[in-house]
């Protein structure tokens, strides 16, 4: 563990609470794409099946344990709870144009094709692109609310952080794993256009 | 190669 990776995590952490509180809070899920959330409980469970075969620490149970509940609850408060104030008509990005080309790439670019190495490469590389639905759907609303772009800045910082994590366990541990590191330049990338109108806009975003 | 077990990051 190094101080990229724990900030990564507790940045990672704090946008999935200040998103399940922002629509628990304001009891709306206006501006939030309820796609890109079904996607991100699609990455934590693929990718956190280990849960029930290896332990790895106390941190890492609790956190996998954390992820999955919040997103589990955030897409249960879209689709159910706040079902009303879902904005399905800008939530119209394909979750398949996604979810089908990277299930393919897993089962060919892979580190070992067993079952649960492709559930983790395909976890990682839909994690790269699951932030697409709601970037879509922020540029056609053409605006988003103050705590949504806080939100996703705390989401597009985790894995920039992870990036400096894996120069980090380069250098000093000799660890890379080319997969993740491809996939989170990609994810961060993707961020970037946020990220410039973020820092200076300020307050209110149109992508 | 990175195995399937020794997977400790989130």
């Amino acid at each position: 563990m190094n101080i990229f990776r724990l900030t990564g995590d507790l940045s990672h952490l704090a946008a999935i609470i200040i998103l399940l509180l922002k629509i628990w809070k304001t009891r709306s899920c206006a501006g939030i794409s309820g796609k890109s959330q079904i996607l991100f409980a699609l990455v934590f469970t693929t990718r956190y099946l280990d849960l029930l075969t290896s332990f790895i620490s106390l941190y890492n149970t609790t956190m996998k344990v954390i992820y999955i509940g919040c997103a589990y609850a955030t897409v249960y408060l879209i689709y159910m709870k706040f079902k009303a104030t879902y904005d399905g008509n800008h939530d119209s990005f394909r979750m398949e144009f996604l979810v089908v080309p990277v299930g393919g790439l897993a089962c060919l670019v892979n580190h070992d094709f067993s079952f649960l190495e492709i559930l983790w490469t395909f976890s990682i590389y839909l994690e790269s692109v699951a932030i697409l639905p709601q970037l879509f759907m922020i540029s056609k609303t053409g605006e988003a609310e103050t705590i949504t772009t806080h939100y996703l800045f705390f989401l597009g910082l985790y894995r920039a952080l992870y990036l400096f994590n894996w120069i980090w366990r380069f250098y000093f541990e000799g660890f890379f794993d080319m997969i993740a590191i491809v996939a989170g330049m990609v994810q961060t990338i993707l961020y970037c256009d946020f990220f410039y109108l973020y820092v200076t806009k300020g307050q209110g975003i149109s992508l | 190669e990175e195995a399937a077990t020794d997977k400790d990051e989130l």
